[in-house]
């Protein structure tokens, strides 16, 4: 953990009484490293240090007999700022129904995250329809047809032959025939270099009003976490973030990457398969999570 | 980096530390490639960039040339378990795995043991009919130890080449279902003392530093014989891959580069290693 280690690199200067700045610099580095390992990318990690450095060279630490759970403090303080802020759910409009989009990589956890917002929507004294808009991937219409019977949540189908903006737009027409005031949309997993299937979640935004647009995102996401919330931000406008599989052991430093570079809140966690699994994000246990 | 003439200064040795870890390479290993380089330049006087990154390349190429890539389909049937962890890519890379063979000459059966996903037997059944393979399927929430045994049994009937084991998805921190990965492995075991001859994780190449704990955990429950990095047609470089090549000597036999029937490839390291230092 982060404390250990800080205990063992400022060990050295321990017996002077007080630090220097060079030697929290020692300390800053092990922090840098830290957050590189649990995922955060390079350059926000090298951009936190920057931010903390004026309160660690602060007399507090410098004086203090336990350097190292000051300098702990300080981190565990600012990645709760940073990750925190906002807590924010879904915003529904005055005028229904309120639309959903959920995009992301492949393999994020879109369809599955579809079905636990339909469920928590539902729970809050909504009526949600899910649309099943990915005609790509093998199976995937049957897929969120699936979890909708399991689950008791409503499930469209609009016509496959038609292109997938007008497919979401018929959605969004059946559901309000069915006086469903939420619609979550569900996508195709895609690159975000792949520019023609931005191009088709512009096209969805043209062909029906989407008040949410939700990006999901892997916990175990490394690096590239802050590539990927860029590249779907730029594009399309990204309002807000569910990271999944937070049920695992992944430190989950995407989260601060991409609070970070795309500014927008993490809406929830998905903390397992189950259609349930679905929680509010809590900036503080991420902080712990992510130092580890 | 590789540029002629570039520098072999602070700034070089900053620069090469941070395109290793921009890659998912992770801090231990970008920091020690790029001490031992920083040694070698002095000792074998490398020149500028593009000579250095030359000999970084060739020096990892010459450990990764030191596996065999292969995958062992020696036994008929040889059976392939795929493994991994949920979203990584197996059923997608078992279709693409039953295409490549069918078109070496290879004949396949699918087992749909992923038993427990919403529509995970329909998608593989797509996946199946688009390879031109057999599938052998229960019904969903049937035991997949039953699905992988019958599939072998008709494999050994119809005397079919490979026999490819589609599992569900599941994280390697849950105690239950390593457990019953081990199961499935012991049906296989008992019904072909050499199989599973081939035992893959699929890891995704977006995946940080957690690629290195679902390797080990997963080669703890069924001993891996190989790696497939899937979405390598992403911005991702799956630099994990070194590490845990390193750590495991678990080698990568196939790569994912996109979503359709021929996006699989043979695990090319020189190729690999052009993606990551340009
Ligand atoms: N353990 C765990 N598994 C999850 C979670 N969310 C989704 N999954 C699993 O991750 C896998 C992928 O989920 P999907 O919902 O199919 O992902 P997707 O983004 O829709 O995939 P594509 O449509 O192919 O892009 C499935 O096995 C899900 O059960 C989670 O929070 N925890
Ligand atoms: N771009 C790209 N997408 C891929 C690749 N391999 C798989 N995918 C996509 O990733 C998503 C998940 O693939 P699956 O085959 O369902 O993954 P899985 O490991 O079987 O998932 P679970 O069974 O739910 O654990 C699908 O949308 C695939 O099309 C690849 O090499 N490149
Ligand atoms: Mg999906
Ligand atoms: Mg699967």
């Amino acid at each position: 953990a982060l404390s250990d280690r800080l205990a063992t690199a400022l060990r050295r200067f321990s017996g002077r009484g007080r630090l220097t700045k060079e030697d929290v610099e020692v300390g800053l580095r092990e922090v840098r490293v830290a957050l590189l390992e649990a995922d955060v990318n390079f350059r926000v990690a090298r951009a936190f240090v920057d931010r903390i450095r004026e309160r660690a060279v602060g007399n507090d630490v410098l004086e203090s007999l336990t350097p190292g759970q000051q300098i702990v403090k300080i981190v565990n303080d600012e990645l709760v700022a940073l990750l925190g802020g906002e807590q924010r759910k879904i915003q529904y409009q005055p005028h229904p129904p309120t639309v959903v989009m959920l995009v992301g990589l492949q393999g994020s956890g879109k369809t599955t995250t579809a079905a636990k917002l339909g469920l928590a929507i539902r729970r809050d004294g909504h009526r949600p329809m899910l649309v099943a808009a990915d005609i790509t991937r093998p199976a995937a219409v049957q897929q969120l047809q699936k979890l909708g019977l399991d689950n008791q949540l409503l499930v469209t189908v609009p016509d496959g032959k038609l292109k997938v903006a007008q497919l979401c737009a018929r959605g969004v027409a059946e559901a309000t025939r069915l006086n469903c005031d939420v619609v979550i949309l569900d996508t195709a997993g895609r690159l975000q270099i792949d520019e023609p299937l931005l191009d088709e979640l512009r096209d969805i935004r043209k062909a029906t009003t989407v008040h949410e647009v939700i990006l999901a995102v892997d916990a175990m996401t490394g690096q590239e976490a802050v590539n990927v919330a860029k590249g779907f931000d730029d594009a399309i406008h990204v309002d807000g973030v569910i990271l999944t599989k937070l049920d695992g052991d992944a430190r989950g430093g995407a989260a601060l990457s991409m609070r970070e570079t795309i500014g927008k809140p993490i809406m929830y966690c998905g903390t397992g398969e189950k259609v349930s699994d679905l929680e509010p994000f809590a900036p503080d246990r991420m902080a712990s999570r992510i130092l580890g | 980096l590789a540029a002629p003439g570039r520098k072999l200064d602070d700034a070089f040795y900053d620069d090469l530390t941070e395109v290793l870890i921009a890659a998912d390479c992770g801090v231990e290993l970008s920091e020690r490639l790029t001490a031992a380089l920083r040694q070698r330049a002095r000792r074998d006087n490398l020149g500028d960039g593009a000579g250095a990154i030359a000999a970084l390349k060739a020096e990892i190429l010459a450990v990764m040339s030191t596996y065999d890539r292969a995958l062992d389909l020696r036994t008929v049937p040889s059976v392939v378990l795929v493994v991994g962890v949920n979203g990584s890519g197996k059923t997608t890379t078992i279709g693409k795995l039953a295409y490549r063979l069918r078109e070496e000459g290879r004949t396949s059966l699918i087992a749909a043991a992923d038993t427990y996903r919403a529509a995970a037997i329909d998608q593989m059944r797509v996946w199946a009919d688009r390879a031109g393979t057999d599938l052998v399927a229960h019904q969903p929430g049937a035991d997949p130890g039953a699905v992988v045994f019958d599939a072998i049994q008709a494999a050994q009937a119809r005397r079919v080449d490979v026999v490819l084991v589609d599992t569900a998805g599941r994280l390697h921190t849950k105690v239950n279902l390593m457990a019953e990965l081990g199961k499935i492995r012991r049906v296989i075991e008992r019904l072909i003392p050499e199989a599973p001859q081939e035992v893959l994780l699929v890891v995704d190449a977006t995946t940080g530093m957690n690629a290195m704990r679902q390797a080990l955990a997963f080669h703890e429950t069924t001993r891996l014989t190989g790696l497939v990095i899937t979405k390598l047609d992403g911005s991702a470089r799956g630099g994990t891959l070194l590490a845990v090549e390193e750590q495991l000597r678990v080698p990568v036999k196939l790569v994912g580069l996109g979503e359709g029937l021929d996006d699989l490839n043979l695990f090319d390291p020189a190729a690999y290693l052009d993606a990551i230092f340009g």
